[in-house]
């Protein structure tokens, strides 16, 4: 997860969210 | 942990913007992720209070360790607010 901190997207970043959410 | 450093003046007007408990979803569920000692160390830091010091004695590592787990954290997580906010 750290290595790619970086590339991920705020697309991607939302879906995380909502998927952590939902946990 | 971001509020003290002045060279982020970015990270206030988010919190300006987004109010904090936007921000705590977007930490907790970032930290969610991190390997445990990061986010122990963190907990300990900006939730609990402790010094650099107290958390060194908790944990059994060095002053330097601690620092250079919570400037790693503060680190990826000032990059995935880059990110989620760009």
């Amino acid at each position: 997860f750290l290595d790619d901190i970086e590339k991920f997207s705020n697309t991607e970043w939302i879906q995380m969210q909502e998927d952590y959410s939902v946990d | 942990v971001f509020i003290e450093d002045p060279e982020d003046e970015w990270i206030e007007k988010l919190n300006e913007e987004l109010g904090g408990d936007q921000m705590h979803k977007h930490i907790d569920m970032v930290l969610h992720r991190f390997p445990a000692p990061m986010k122990s160390i963190y907990d300990l830091a900006v939730n609990q209070r402790f010094s650099v010091q107290e958390i060194s004695k908790i944990k059994g590592i060095s002053v330097e360790e601690v620092e250079s787990y919570l400037v790693r954290t503060r680190k990826h997580l000032l990059t995935s607010f880059k990110g989620r906010y760009p």
